[in-house]
């Protein structure tokens, strides 16, 4: 199955 | 801050629009405007929301501050605003409450409400700025029928697009479907178009129970814009009036 991107590991921590 | 919006209709909307995905949120202001950024729990939806000091009239803030809101507390204290109230916000510095006062513009009728403010930690995320692949800008209605049809059959949707026009397409228990628009000017109502802009084809899937969940901002923007590249979160935005916006990112679904 296709997996969930993490949106707190794309945008990363300014 | 002293933040005064001729319509507490604006407020109320985007509060309703976001209150589902995120709860505790810092509303952040400084002279440019009000600005909040959050994420939802599974960080698979981003929000984040513009208010230019522009939108409001007159606009103050003397001190960046930061403004902990429970959003159910604010929709509580909202749900005693009229949409055509006019709606002012004000916080002193090191504040332990925001104030909003809603009057109305045809009586002597003035309510005034305070809520206790939150200490959240809330880390800052950066949002880089993309070159998208394909932005594609449609009415929010058509938007949220599609989103709201083919919710009804499946759990994701793919958004297809390519020189041809847009498909979004699901698969679900019952059977599949799909809806196809190509770019499509209206000359005689210009906010009925459909416009696609495209670098590159793109093929991206998401869950629809986050676009519906968006789609709760249509009735602050008679259009919205879609924003995709592969493999880069969907961009979707309301635009509102003076550049302020709302902004929703949605993480797709990758690989197998």
């Amino acid at each position: 199955a296709p997996f969930q991107m993490d949106l707190y590991n794309y945008f990363i921590k300014s | 801050l002293e933040a005064r919006l001729e319509q507490a209709a604006m407020l109320k909307r985007v509060v309703d629009a976001i209150k589902d995905l995120v709860q505790d949120c810092n509303f952040d202001c400084n002279d440019s405007g009000i600005a909040l950024q959050a994420m939802d729990n599974s960080h698979v939806a981003l929000v984040s929301m513009m208010l230019k000091s522009e939108s409001f009239s007159p606009f103050r803030c003397d001190r960046n501050i930061a403004l902990g809101i429970n959003l159910t507390s604010l929709t509580k204290v909202l749900r005693a605003a009229q949409g055509d109230d006019i709606l002012t916000l004000k916080a002193e510095d090191a504040p332990d409450v925001v104030n909003l006062t809603f009057e109305s513009p045809e009586s002597d009728r003035l309510s005034e409400y305070d809520i206790k403010l939150m200490d959240i930690d809330q880390e800052h995320l950066g949002i880089p700025d993309t070159e998208y692949a394909a932005t594609i800008t449609l009415p929010s209605s058509e938007f949220s029928r599609i989103t709201r049809d083919l919710s009804a059959l499946s759990e994701s949707v793919a958004i297809e697009c390519t020189k041809e026009g847009v498909k979004f397409t699901c698969t679900g228990d019952i059977g599949n479907g799909s809806v196809s628009l190509r770019q499509h000017t209206n000359v005689e109502n210009d906010a009925k178009s459909v416009d696609i802009s495209l670098t590159e084809p793109v093929a991206l899937t998401f869950s629809l129970k986050y676009l519906v969940n968006f789609c709760k901002a249509a009735g602050l923007s008679d259009r919205v814009r879609l924003c995709l590249s592969n493999e880069v979160p969907l961009l979707v935005e309301y635009g509102l009036s003076n550049n302020s916006y709302l902004r929703f990112y949605l993480a797709p679904k990758i690989g197998d």
